[in-house]
């Protein structure tokens, strides 16, 4: 038996808005410590990888694991239908064909029940290994999305480039060029307004434009954002949960 | 021009 409750129905909400536009059938692993998923999109350049801990939730029970195999177009039209401030609470049972998804507004004693169907998703699980990384970068995410955002427009590709003292955000299109350039520093007063740089190994990479652009919408889940790059690995963009994580490992381009 | 890689190549299946 699973019963998670979070404690407002938009957590739920923002981490289903994070990545549901790039991949679609996700099997979501409920365990004794929390849930994990794990999604590449159909192009196999993305790699999503979802932790919610169980401290994320109000309340957290699973008895034996699980596997909720999910549409996230259909859990999405579901999760619309409940306010932000609800609660939400997902109950399934140990064999489950279906989630049983549970809005309650506390206040006004309004309880709104929905069920989502389940599927039998056909997914391998990738081992994901600690990576070795050249540079590591801690930025406020809506720096880094506004960066993506415009530079895109440009091109279809974008290119980072990190040096002792510089990150580098440049494009280079048919209609023009353009580039951001940020140096670290540290805001006292507001801490999560710093960026900060550890770097091992210069990096100059290019990645294409519309993943970025889908992995920007993990903003809402944190004021702040880690990028990991490596010449050797794909990137590795965070959003860190108060417990958990959504991660996205993004394949470079390389030259031919 | 460049081409894009792709992500299996990094991660084993388990």
């Amino acid at each position: 038996m699973l019963e998670a409750k979070f404690e407002q129905a938009s957590l739920f909400k923002r981490i289903i808005d994070g990545f549901k536009d790039c991949v679609q059938l996700v099997n979501f692993q409920c365990k004794e410590d929390g849930i994990i998923a794990q999604a590449v999109d159909d192009s196999r350049v993305l790699l999503v990888s979802l932790e919610i801990g169980k401290d994320a939730f109000q309340e957290f029970r699973c008895d034996h694991p699980i596997t909720l195999g999910m549409d996230l177009n259909s859990l999405s039209k579901i999760l619309r239908c409940g306010n932000n401030t609800d609660s939400l609470t997902l109950i399934a049972d140990d064999t489950p064909d279906s989630l049983l998804l549970l809005f309650e507004d506390t206040k006004r004693e309004r309880i709104s029940e929905y069920s989502l169907k389940l599927m039998d998703i056909d997914a391998d699980f990738l081992k994901i290994e600690e990576l070795q990384y050249d540079t590591t970068i801690m930025m406020p995410s809506a720096d880094f999305s506004k960066t993506v955002r415009d530079l895109s427009q440009l091109s279809d590709s974008l290119n980072i480039l990190v040096t002792k003292e510089t990150i580098k955000f440049v494009t280079d299109g048919d209609i023009g060029s353009g580039s951001v350039i940020m140096k670290p520093f540290i805001d006292m007063e507001n801490p999560d307004e710093s960026i900060k740089l550890e770097m091992e190994q210069p990096v100059d990479l290019t990645f294409g434009s519309k993943y970025l652009l889908d992995i920007v919408k993990g903003s809402a889940l944190s004021n702040k954002i880690g990028i990991r790059l490596s010449s050797e690995a794909p990137a590795l963009f965070q959003f860190d949960l108060t417990s958990g994580f959504l991660q996205f490992f993004l394949a470079p381009k390389f030259s031919d | 021009k460049k081409k894009q890689g792709s992500i299996e190549s990094f991660f084993k299946r388990s």
